[in-house]
């Protein structure tokens, strides 16, 4: 509930007019800001323990073995992710909040230029490799070590439900593609 | 040296040599389209005078609405997979944007990068995408109330009283939450937006939708300070996505482009939740 609560008591704060329409002040747009992130770093813990309650068998929970770390990443929207940035292998949860069955375009920002994706039954997924645009605006402002997105489709992701996906940089790969530097977490 | 084409069975759309783009085929229909960005220059006024105020927070108000192309020429780069089709476009130092239709989608996708926007010059700018079809709209277009009921709009109308508007931009801009559409009895043209924003139709055929803006004066309304976001030293970036529908505007088979507009726009507005996990240690089947 403390986790929660602060979510709540943010998107409480968040009706006001001045934040609907963006007409406060600079510093209090940045106070929103971190209201709204420290919230959602809040709820972080609760979707990961919900999440390692659905996916590890109750025999497994105690010994911790197949707990994992469920991380969500913010700046997603300007392609940057710690975590499919520097890890040769990642898995990907993708929890469909809506009441239909629905299918995606997923793009993960990474470092190398060939993956390989097995979903939850075995098989390997399609996927396609696209360059990050290298425009100034984007190279000098974004903290990443990501030079690639990775593009596949996730198909039939449950209503109100998960599907999982295994992420693998390919050997050719992490051979010539190592990230020069670790990516910023803020 | 020839148009260059991304695109499906579905959609496709075609880039001019300047970089532009120029047509979407769509429906079996081909017609001129093409987007651009702009800005509109802030007025400064006087705040004293309420008719006369400055350009800010509360208030767009273009300066004798003078408007400005951000480019004549787009540097641009072709991806093209089994997956995705992209086009990615510069347009100055500080736009930039990429197209892409998907494989399997009947919509083309713009995620544009606006700033931050250069203010040497001592203006303030608000800057625009404009979508420009043949479509004969004949000044009516619909934005959209929260994503719920389409409002009908008409250039220069107010539907309740005799209106007379003393500025031609702003006196026609409207909030659009999720999506603004004008349509012919032959074609139609949507665009689904990511975030609010104010957007319009200022000539049949085409819509308007702001970006991003960055302004040095208070327009007295409140805030107290000019809409300059200067705290990170130059100024603010804004990323964000249009996906762009076009087609016939009469039902195709018992579906409409409209229903499919609906259904795109609850999965865009809400997408899956995406959680990552470190599996260094973990084989693909010790993790299944």
């Amino acid at each position: 509930d403390p986790h929660l609560n602060f979510m709540r008591e943010t998107l409480g704060i968040m009706q006001h007019h001045d934040a609907i329409t963006g007409t406060e002040k600079e510093k209090v747009a940045l106070d929103y800001a971190k209201r709204l992130s420290v919230s959602f770093k809040a709820c972080e813990a609760t979707t990961r323990n919900v999440l390692n309650q659905l996916s590890v068998p109750a025999s497994q929970q105690q010994s911790g073995k197949y707990v994992l770390e469920f991380k969500n990443c913010p700046l997603l929207n300007i392609t940057s992710c710690p975590v499919s940035e520097s890890n040769d292998r990642f898995s990907l949860t993708l929890y469909n909040p809506l009441g239909h069955v629905v299918s995606e375009y997923i793009r993960i920002p990474v470092s190398g230029s060939e993956y390989k994706i097995i979903d939850n039954k075995g098989v390997e997924l399609a996927t396609q490799v696209v360059p990050v645009p290298g425009t100034v605006n984007n190279i000098k402002h974004r903290a990443s070590t990501a030079k690639y997105e990775l593009v596949f489709r996730a198909t039939n992701i449950p209503a109100l439900g998960y599907r999982s996906y295994y992420i693998e940089k390919s050997e050719s790969s992490r051979k010539t593609l190592k990230p020069q530097a670790t990516p910023k977490a803020t | 040296s020839s148009v260059t084409f991304i695109g499906n069975e579905n959609i496709k759309l075609g880039f001019d040599t300047n970089g532009f783009l120029s047509e979407v085929t769509a429906d079996g229909l081909t017609r001129l389209v093409t987007q651009d960005f702009l800005f509109y220059e802030g007025a400064v006024g006087n705040n004293a005078e309420f008719l006369n105020r400055s350009s800010g927070a509360y208030i767009f108000r273009p300066n004798e609405n003078k408007i400005d192309f951000s480019s004549d020429h787009v540097e641009i780069e072709v991806y093209k997979g089994d997956l995705v089709e992209e086009v990615h476009q510069k347009f100055n130092d500080w736009i930039s944007q990429v197209v892409r239709v998907y494989k399997k989608d009947s919509f083309a996708e713009f995620e544009w990068l606006v700033g931050p926007i250069p203010i040497d010059d001592n203006i303030g700018k608000e800057v625009i995408t404009r979508f420009s079809s043949d479509i004969e709209s004949d000044g009516v277009f619909y934005t959209d109330s929260n994503g719920r009921e389409m409002i009908k709009r008409k250039l220069n109308h107010r539907d309740t009283w005799d209106v007379k508007i003393n500025e031609e931009v702003a006196g026609n801009y409207y909030p659009i939450t999720t999506k603004i559409d004008l349509e012919d009895d032959t074609a139609r043209m949507a665009i689904l937006t990511d975030r609010a924003q104010g957007g319009s139709s200022l000539k049949d055929g085409s819509l308007e939708l702001m970006v991003h803006r960055r302004l040095l004066r208070d327009d007295a309304f409140g805030v107290g300070e000019a809409l300059n976001e200067t705290e990170y030293g130059e100024g603010l970036i804004a990323r964000g996505k249009h996906h762009l529908f076009f087609g016939l505007s009469k039902d195709r088979e018992g579906v409409s482009l409209k229903s499919l507009e609906r259904l795109v726009q609850l999965e865009k507005l809400l997408p899956t939740w995406k959680f990552f996990s470190n599996v260094e240690n973990y084989t693909a089947e010790e993790w299944r």
